[in-house]
């Protein structure tokens, strides 16, 4: 573990808890998208496989138990929640997702570590976690105007993968045999896709402004 | 003792 893990495994943490402000204090999950949350409640659950059978350490263990809880929560919540489910823009939240389920396990049946159940799974998780954002962005340029917590949820979820680019860059330095090629090359992709959104973000908050992004 | 290639990231 070392402190750009860390920090990117609490901002992690943040964004979540920040979403789950949001829904629970403002009972609304307006400009939130489902398909967003959904796509992120298959990625916990094809990434953490191992849950069971891989014993890392108390943390690790901890930290993956809270992201596919909260993120089946969040899913529960937008679906079924009589007052939350109310809020749901469904008619905005159009994004056809299953193209990038296809295209993400297709990829992970070609590029993997090993050719097993549970690498399969983990690259297909890594893949659809660096596009899973599409259907929130698209969402956030359909709704106009972005409420601050929403638009701090996004901003904590995408710093949260820069900081474990810097992750990557300090094991390769620092571990003699590191090589993870499939999740820098996603994390990078994944990063890259908020670069708008971090630009628009930085210019709201440099102008005190709402956070408006362009349709 | 063969090393699982674990993934030890979240």
């Amino acid at each position: 573990m070392n402190i750009f893990r860390l920090a990117g495994d609490m901002t992690h943490l943040i964004s979540v808890l920040v979403l789950l402000l949001k829904i629970y204090a403002t009972k609304s999950c307006s400009g939130i998208s489902l398909k967003t949350q959904e796509l992120y409640a298959m990625v916990f659950l094809a990434r953490y496989l191992d849950l069971f059978s891989d014993f890392i350490s108390l943390y690790n263990t901890v930290m993956k138990l809270v992201f596919i809880g909260s993120s089946l929560a969040i899913v529960w919540c937008m679906r079924y929640h009589r007052v939350v489910r109310r809020s749901y823009d469904r008619e905005l939240d159009t994004f056809r997702y299953w193209i990038l389920v296809g295209a993400c396990f297709t990829l992970a049946l070609v590029l993997h570590e090993k050719f097993s159940f549970q690498e399969v799974f983990w690259a297909f998780s890594i893949y659809l976690e660096a596009v899973a954002i599409l259907p929130q962005l698209v969402l956030l340029q359909r709704s106009g105007n972005v409420d601050n917590l929403t638009g701090q949820y996004v901003f904590f979820l995408g710093a949260y993968r820069a900081f474990y680019i810097l992750n990557w860059i300090y094991r390769y330095l620092t571990e003699p045999r590191f090589t993870r090629w499939i999740s820098c090359v996603s994390g990078l992709v994944q990063t890259a896709l908020y670069a708008d959104f971090f630009y628009y973000y930085f210019i709201s908050w440099k102008n005190n402004a709402k956070l408006q992004l362009p349709a | 003792l063969k090393v699982r290639n674990v993934h030890d990231e979240l």
